[in-house]
């Protein structure tokens, strides 16, 4: 987590459910999956870069829209 | 024989009707998870905008996890009227069995977490949605390319103890009445095996 702001998890899901509120809830997960894999970590006890890839499971049987 | 037509997307019963209540319970660990209260906070503002009624306990014992779900399923099993969806987000260290530590150190499982809100009656055939943000073990993705071929190789000689996606498969085959979870959501903020950033 970043100290300051969060974790770029619960930061980028807030930021792709405001932005689009009302489309389906999976494809905004997608979306922040794709996002959140496409930035580079770096810790503080690493110099190395490091990914952070998210999971969703799911069993819905219908479309989520939250809005 | 005509054949059976698949439901279209335009259909009102392909998505979920959420005119009712919406119920959200935030479980969150912040001592010792820097930068947790930021989460909280942004989460908190997200599920009042979506329209949810929000509970939200700050670091919780992994007794009081059990104990804030029993009471989160039994209120909305009380809730006069139509519950139409929930959202459970919690928030804490893990491990790799999917272990979450509560604030006293001790483990509960997330897994029964779910199956304690699959149980709720007033959300049958309702979405149950759950942000799980926690580690899921100790590994440390280096992505794709030649630096991470290293990491792909203790991976695949990776002692007991790490679940195999087939170990996983197998599990959920097994255990007892696993055919009836249906309309469950379950966001995790790492892989299997993986440290949550």
């Amino acid at each position: 987590r970043d100290e300051e702001k969060g974790s770029d998890f619960v930061q980028t899901l807030v930021e792709v459910m405001r932005a689009n509120p009302g489309g389906d809830f999976i494809e905004l997960l997608t979306e922040v999956n794709r996002r959140v894999c496409e930035l580079d970590v770096l810790g503080p006890d690493s110099v190395e870069r490091r990914k952070a890839c998210l999971e969703i499971r799911s069993s819905l049987r219908r479309r989520l829209c939250l809005q | 024989v005509e054949p059976r037509r698949p439901e279209s997307d335009s259909r009102p019963s392909a998505q979920y009707d959420l005119s009712g209540t919406r119920a959200a319970l935030l479980l969150a660990v912040i001592q010792d998870r820097l930068g947790a209260e930021h989460d909280v906070a942004a989460l908190v503002d997200l599920c009042q905008a979506l329209g949810f009624k929000v509970i939200l306990r700050t670091d919780p014992t992994a007794q009081a996890f059990r104990e804030e779900l029993v009471q989160f399923r039994e209120k909305l099993d009380a809730h006069k009227g139509p519950v139409s969806c929930a959202l459970l987000a919690l928030m804490a260290h893990g491990g790799p069995q999917g272990q979450l530590l509560g604030v006293d150190g001790q483990e509960v499982q997330s897994e029964m977490l779910v199956q304690e809100l699959n149980c709720c009656q007033a959300l049958r055939g309702r979405p149950k949605v759950f942000l799980l943000q926690a580690c899921r073990g100790g590994n440390r993705d280096p992505g794709v390319g030649p630096r991470a071929l290293p990491w792909y190789r203790r991976w695949l000689r990776a002692p007991p103890g790490i679940p195999t996606q087939a170990d996983v498969l197998q599990v959920h085959v097994d255990a007892p009445g696993s055919t009836g979870q249906a309309d469950i959501l379950i966001f995790y903020s790492a892989a299997e095996g993986c440290v949550a950033y």
